[in-house]
């Protein structure tokens, strides 16, 4: 059941070129049926390094170099996905090494290796062939070798040395329960390789790469996109779902730099009042759900039995009854103490607020406010008035010469009635109000009374089946 | 909802996360806009990749191949105004209106609706056994003053929100149902006069509910829509 794509690393929407005319890919072969017949074909070809595949013909054209490979450039492509074989690009190695063909040319030690062509300074049986991967001076493991992959040094004195490269289980420790690892470990604990996030067989599951971005769910690596307790991965085998994998901890002893930086983080996005975002970060006392049901107690197995142990999630504060998102919910939530309702939101713990001091007032709507502040409630930096990027405005100077569109600074042409505003530097919002807020002394104009006629079109109507049926 | 009855309303929405889970309501205003509440989404300014609203079904987990339901990915959130709690999402397509998905009518600026108008929420979310929450519920909710409202809450219900009566028996919306709607029929239509926002607790006997006054906020819904 397994992928012939395991072998390969994904490039989403990049093309890999070689700057070198005399260096040719192979032709596009346009009768594929996918990116897995791509796979097919170059797998056991030794001059086939890599592919594209191109989504919207579904050609593929196949490499026989990698980003690794001299005069090559990584490019983006609207068209094109690359493949490249892991072995010539993982940095770590799986078992001994022995399939290694990455470009690390230098010992443990830190001496050049000595080309496997030549036999000076270190006289040596091997024969480079495209076979054993003995190219240019690369650490290899031609001898299976326990240590990992080596070299003839060019140093005399030092005839061999191991290269020293980690074992992908070796190279990346799990902090806290992974949900940051981000290593490149692809088989299980029990030795099962993984299946390929981005397929659907031999399991069909949710976690699609494209819609879960932030978890990085690249190729069929280990990771934990359900704040499970440890990375985790569907297996290629047809008879079980999903295992975990065996990753080393990074235990209490973290390197300064990680645990500084962690703990800072965590210090930093500490709330205890509100939640910011999904409230992962929440570590308040709030312990009923929004529907006002008392919480379970995360240390408890009854109403309802759970995974989420305190003292597997320890990074997680899963302290008494307290509302927490361990596993990436859209809100802090616990188990309920009725039996009939598992769990549930804490939705009544507000969120904080994220909008800045206000740095100056105005009256009414702000149409007469001719201050000088250029940013957003949230923040970020007004557009000049007469600027047309990154948003094309509908209010300019010389649309709406009564408004005081000078430079960037906050203004309300439109009379909006939530205040002035701005068009934002972000190209991802338009506009949004300013750091101000009504002035003090100013009452907001009350409700008016409805008006007389209210005319509504294409809206507001429903087929009432019951009714009929009455 | 709290001591509803199984109904209809084309223009309740269903967020559901990337895993397909409803968490939220919303409401249909326009194709291409749904509005719901700001606690239901997760940032205003990145992507919300994987969400997707659901709408043309009144089961909350419908089959994969149901008739009349359309599934369209979120493709940008919106928020409003300080102290609205709301926001426009805008969808990646405009959804296709028929008997099963259609449009809510939205109230003119400032509109004040009157005390004892009668009005209806409707949602997926949880009914503390009342029913259960497998297919849409309606409940029926009668406006009150803020006046009267204010008597209760003493004084702390701003004009930007509308209440509704407070019954004995539980009525109400709960955990679920915040961002859908408080529509109220008025000049022939449904029109929605109130977005559902977390209260203190679902449905608390005798206790006017909350809502945001969509009213107040009409003009930055239609500016969004007009702009965007």
């Amino acid at each position: 059941q397994r992928s012939p794509l395991n072998d390969f690393q994904l490039f989403r929407g990049t093309e890999l070129r070689n700057l070198l005319h005399t260096a040719v890919p192979g032709p596009w072969q346009e009768d594929v049926a996918d990116a897995e017949e791509c796979a097919r074909r170059c797998g056991p070809l030794l001059d086939c390094r890599a592919f594209h595949y191109n989504m919207s013909s579904h050609g593929c054209q196949l490499l026989p170099w990698t980003q690794h490979s001299l005069h090559t450039q990584l490019y983006h492509s609207s068209l094109c996905h690359l493949f490249q074989k892991k072995d010539y690009v993982r940095t770590c190695i799986m078992d001994n090494g022995v399939s290694y063909r990455g470009t690390v040319a230098r010992t443990a030690g830190g001496l050049p290796c000595q080309a496997w062509s030549r036999r000076f300074p270190n006289d040596h049986k091997y024969t480079p062939t495209p076979k054993n991967g003995l190219e240019e001076n690369f650490c290899r493991n031609p001898d299976g070798d326990p240590r990992g992959p080596w070299c003839y040094t060019t140093n005399r004195s030092v005839r061999f040395q191991s290269c020293g490269i980690k074992t992908c289980r070796e190279a990346v420790c799990v902090l806290c329960n992974g949900e940051d690892y981000r290593g490149e470990v692809d088989v299980t604990e029990s030795g099962r390789e993984c299946q390929r996030w981005d397929l659907q067989h031999p399991h069909s599951h949710p976690f699609q790469p494209e819609k879960f971005l932030d978890k990085d769910l690249k190729d069929n690596y280990c990771r934990n996109p359900d704040g499970s307790e440890r990375p985790w991965c569907y297996t290629t085998d047809p008879n079980v779902e999903r295992e975990f994998c065996d990753l080393p901890s990074c235990g209490p002893n973290l390197p300064p730099t990680v645990k500084g930086s962690k703990s800072q983080r965590r210090n930093k996005g500490k709330a205890l009042n509100c939640f910011r975002g999904k409230g992962e970060d929440y570590r308040g006392t709030t312990n009923t759900t929004s529907a006002g049901v008392p919480c379970q107690r995360w240390d408890a197995q009854s109403p309802h039995q759970h995974r989420f142990v305190p003292e597997k999630y320890a990074c997680k504060d899963l302290r008494e009854n307290f509302c927490r998102n361990p596993d990436g919910s859209e809100a802090p939530w616990c188990f309920t103490s009725r039996p009939g309702l598992r769990m549930a939101f804490c939705h009544q713990i507000p969120r904080c607020t994220e909008e800045l001091v206000p740095e100056g007032c105005y009256h009414g709507s702000g149409e007469q406010y001719r201050g000088s502040v250029s940013k957003t409630r949230k923040g970020v930096q007004c557009q000049h008035w007469s600027s047309e990027t990154p948003h094309k405005p509908q209010f300019t100077p010389t649309s709406a010469p009564q408004a005081g569109l000078e430079a960037n600074f906050c203004r309300n042409p439109d009379g909006d009635s939530h205040g002035p505003w701005c068009y934002t530097l972000d190209p991802d919002i338009l506009f949004d109000y300013c750091a101000l807020q009504r002035c003090d002394d100013d009452q907001p104009p009350s409700i008016l009374d409805p008006p007389d006629q209210v005319v509504f079109e294409k809206c507001g109507k429903r087929v009432d089946k019951s009714n009929k049926l009455r | 909802v709290v001591g509803g009855h199984p109904g209809n309303s084309p223009w309740t929405v269903s967020l559901r996360n990337r895993q397909g889970q409803h968490f939220c309501g919303g409401s249909l205003v326009k194709e291409q806009w749904v509005l719901t509440a700001r606690q239901c989404i997760w940032s205003c300014h990145e992507p919300l990749t994987g969400y997707e609203v659901w709408l043309g079904t009144i089961n909350q987990n419908p089959q994969p191949g149901e008739a009349n339901l359309q599934r369209v990915p979120v493709a940008k959130a919106v928020c409003g105004p300080a102290g609205s709690q709301l926001v426009l999402l805008k969808l990646e397509r405009p959804v296709i209106l028929n008997h099963h998905v259609a449009l809510i009518c939205l109230p003119p600026e400032q509109y004040v609706v009157p005390p004892g108008t009668k009005c209806e929420i409707a949602g997926w979310g949880e009914s503390i056994g009342t029913s259960n929450n497998t297919v849409l519920h309606v409940a029926s909710m009668n406006v009150i003053s803020n006046q009267e409202c204010n008597t209760k809450y003493r004084g702390h219900i701003q004009e930007s929100e509308i209440c509704t009566q407070g019954l004995v028996v539980p009525v109400g919306a709960c955990e679920g149902d915040y961002g859908g709607p408080l529509a109220c029929y008025t000049h022939d239509c449904w029109v929605l006069q109130g977005l559902i926002i977390p209260n203190r607790v679902c449905a608390r006997p005798r206790w006017p509910a909350i809502f945001t006054r969509v009213s107040v906020f009409v003009d930055w819904i239609n500016k969004v829509m007009q702009l965007e």
